[in-house]
């Protein structure tokens, strides 16, 4: 079972 | 006021086509130095960066940094209707409310002129660093497209693992497992064939292939294609426009739970 986060987790808010 | 032309009008094409799946409003940002585009897919789990250097212009002219609100769907149709050796000319007041596509063709003395409406479109921008990944691989572009394309048959994720063996693309479904195993190889003449791996500590990750071959339609405007990965991290799968500018496609690993 997978899950996928947002890229927002991985990357900052500009 | 901006300004730009482009002999080789195709390239620009190509970007559009290599995007077009992910995102249906983008913006194009011109500056001085570049065009380019930073968005998400709907999911915001992929992003594109676009980047063009003015370099790769014959004339290019941005008086003030702006931004083209484009509606891809639009767009795509409006290049259909550009030959495969047209050139391309964008002009757009700094009022950026529409912009001004041409596309000449000297053989044959056609000028074709539209007139687009751009839109404001709001899109939340992320700082994407430029970190050191544990693993690069350089491989050639068609030679990746084959094989997500073809993975598709067995399951809906791809595992890519980067070991001291090479690069290994795996699927399971249904049917069974299929693994495709791309070891280093710089016997060809050709630098475009060689596959290049370069590994500082072994890297394993999930993948929707979905996305990866939405990402493939790159490929007609790189011979090769730069796959960068860390544990954990978003694998960025690049593609080089000569000297002049790049896509890259960023995307979230599957973690399993």
């Amino acid at each position: 079972i997978f899950f996928q986060c947002t890229l927002r987790s991985y990357f900052q808010r500009k | 006021m901006f300004e730009a032309r482009l002999a080789n009008g195709n390239i620009f094409k190509m970007i559009v086509e290599s995007i077009r799946e992910l995102v249906v409003d983008v913006n194009i940002d011109c500056s001085t130095e570049e065009l380019s585009i930073q968005c998400m897919d709907s999911a915001h789990v992929a992003l594109v960066s676009m980047s063009l250097s003015q370099s790769a212009f014959d004339h290019f002219r941005c008086d003030r940094s702006l931004s083209l609100g484009l509606n891809l769907p639009n767009v795509s149709k409006i290049f259909k209707m550009m030959g495969r050796d047209d050139t391309m000319v964008l002009k757009a007041e700094d009022s950026a409310d529409k912009l001004m596509l041409m596309f000449e063709n000297d053989k044959s003395g056609t000028i074709a002129d539209f007139e687009l409406k751009l839109m404001a479109i709001e899109a939340e921008q992320l700082g994407v660093p430029d970190t050191a990944y544990k693993c690069s691989i350089s491989m050639p572009s068609s030679e990746f497209q084959r094989i997500v394309r073809d993975l598709q048959v067995m399951g809906d994720t791809c595992k890519i693992s980067c070991t001291k063996e090479g690069l290994k693309f795996s699927a399971t479904g249904q049917i069974g497992t299929g693994n495709i195993l791309m070891r280093q190889n710089v016997a060809s003449e050709k630098e475009e064939d060689h596959v290049t791996i370069d590994m500082e500590e072994p890297v394993e990750l999930n993948f929707a292939l979905r996305y990866l071959n939405f990402f493939t339609k790159a490929t007609p405007l790189s011979p090769t294609v730069i796959l960068k990965m860390s544990p954990g991290l978003p694998i960025v799968i690049e593609y080089p426009i000569e000297q002049l500018g790049h896509v890259k496609y960023y995307l979230a690993p599957k973690m399993e739970e």
